[in-house]
């Protein structure tokens, strides 16, 4: 059941894409 | 009222309350919410997706929230 290195760096990326999208959507 | 509705609203709170780090499946949030279809599902995921409220982890079928953890 434990993330590999690699899928670790693609939840943060993601998390991090997603936080942009929401600060986006809150500054229009 | 935080401008989503109520569909979205049970998904993201389901979504949000999952501690697993993948997050939690389609599949089970289908389980969970047996009186929204499948559909509806799907749809409050893109939605909520697009809005930066929750993300996908290790594929496009598990997804966490931005506000958790």
């Amino acid at each position: 059941n434990q993330l590999t290195a690699e899928q670790k760096r693609k939840i943060e990326e993601n998390r991090r894409k997603a936080l942009e999208r929401r600060a986006q959507r809150l500054g229009q | 009222n935080n401008g989503l509705s109520a569909n979205q609203n049970q998904v993201l709170s389901l979504i949000r309350s999952c501690p697993d780090p993948q997050g939690i499946s389609i599949q089970d949030l289908k389980q969970r919410l047996s009186g929204i279809s499948l559909t509806v599902i799907k749809q409050a995921v893109e939605f909520l997706s697009n809005e930066g409220h929750i993300f996908s982890t290790i594929d496009e079928d598990h997804f966490k929230s931005t506000d958790s953890d």
